[in-house]
C-alpha cells in the first residue's frame, strides 16, 4: 500500500 | 480592532492540543464570523479545518479580517500558562504584528498578559468542496481513540469497512491481526453513547494509524466523533466543539500500488 497526499484529491487555492 | 474572550481557557488548551502534533505553524483567520484555520502537515498527508464561530465567544469583535501566523509550539507555551477556570481573551490591532492573550482568574484577582510575534506564512491551502459521502458513522469519541489505540499495536494501517452490517476496523503486522466490529445502537437513550451507521454504498478504505491517534487529541472536545467516508476520497473526521464549532480532519487513503 502506498500513501496518498490531499493534492491529489483537491486543489490548491 | 480584533478581540475575542473565551470563559474557559480549557476550549482554547484542548483545541492547541488537538493541533499541535499535526502541524508547527498555522495561519488563524478572523473576521465577523470568527476564527478559522485550515492547515496540512508537512508531508500532506493530513489536513486540520478548525472553524470557532463568533457567536461562541463571550466576547467578539473584528473590525477588520486580520490574519495571524501563529508558532503553535509558542502558543502552547502561553497557554500553559492559564488555568482551567481562567477567562482567556486574544487581542490584536490591525495590521499588527503580535497578538497578546490576557489570562483572568475566576475572582479577578490575578491577571496576566503574554504577547505572541505572529509569522507571516505563506501556507497553501485546499479549496475542499462540499462533499455527500458513501458513508458517516458516529460514535463515542473515547471508543474511537480506543480503538485507534488498541490497533495500532499490531500494524501501521487500519482498514475501515462500513456495510450494511456495521462498521469493521482491522489492521494486520508481524505479531497477527486484530478486528473490531461495532454494530449500529439498537435503541438509542442517550444519544453521546450512540454508535449510528448511515450508509449509501458500503466503502471500504486504508488509513494510516498514526495520523488517525493524532486525531483523537480532539477527544475531549467532544462526546462523539463522525467519520465520513467515500470510496477513493480522503477520510473526514469531525469533532464538534459544543456551543463553538468544530475540529475536522482530513485524511488522504492508502492505495494498492
Amino acid at each position: 500500500m502506498s500513501q496518498t497526499t490531499l493534492t491529489k484529491f483537491y486543489n490548491t487555492r | 480592532m480584533f478581540e475575542a474572550r473565551l470563559l474557559k481557557s480549557s476550549i482554547l488548551k484542548k483545541v492547541l492540543e488537538a493541533i499541535k502534533d499535526l502541524l508547527t505553524q498555522a495561519t488563524f483567520d478572523c473576521d465577523d464570523n470568527g476564527i478559522q484555520l485550515q492547515a496540512m502537515d508537512n508531508s500532506h498527508v493530513a489536513l486540520v479545518s478548525l472553524l470557532l464561530r463568533a457567536d461562541g465567544f463571550d466576547k467578539y469583535r473584528c473590525d477588520r479580517n486580520v490574519t495571524m501566523g501563529m508558532n503553535l509550539g509558542s502558543m502552547t507555551k502561553i497557554l500553559k500558562c492559564a488555568g482551567d477556570k481562567d477567562t482567556v481573551t486574544m487581542k490584536a490591532q490591525d495590521n499588527a504584528d503580535t497578538v497578546t492573550f490576557v489570562f483572568e482568574s475566576p475572582n479577578q484577582e490575578k491577571v496576566s498578559d503574554y504577547e505572541m510575534k505572529l509569522m507571516n506564512l505563506d501556507l497553501e491551502h485546499l479549496g475542499i468542496p462540499e462533499t455527500e459521502y458513501s458513508c458517516t458513522i458516529r460514535m463515542p469519541s473515547a471508543e474511537f481513540a480506543r480503538m485507534c489505540r488498541d490497533l495500532s499495536q499490531f500494524g501501521e494501517s487500519i482498514v475501515i469497512s462500513c456495510t450494511k452490517e456495521g462498521v469493521k476496523f482491522s489492521t494486520s503486522g508481524d505479531i497477527g491481526s486484530a478486528n473490531i466490529k461495532l454494530a449500529q445502537t439498537a435503541s438509542i437513550d442517550k444519544e453521546d453513547e450512540a454508535v449510528i451507521i448511515e450508509m449509501d454504498e458500503p466503502v471500504t478504505l486504508t488509513f494510516a494509524c498514526q495520523y488517525l491517534n493524532y486525531f483523537t487529541k480532539a477527544t475531549s472536545l467532544s462526546p462523539q466523533v463522525q467519520l465520513s467516508m467515500s470510496a477513493d476520497v480522503p477520510l473526514v473526521v469531525e469533532y464538534r466543539i459544543p456551543d463553538i464549532g468544530h475540529i475536522r480532519y482530513y485524511l488522504a487513503p492508502k492505495i494498492e500500488e
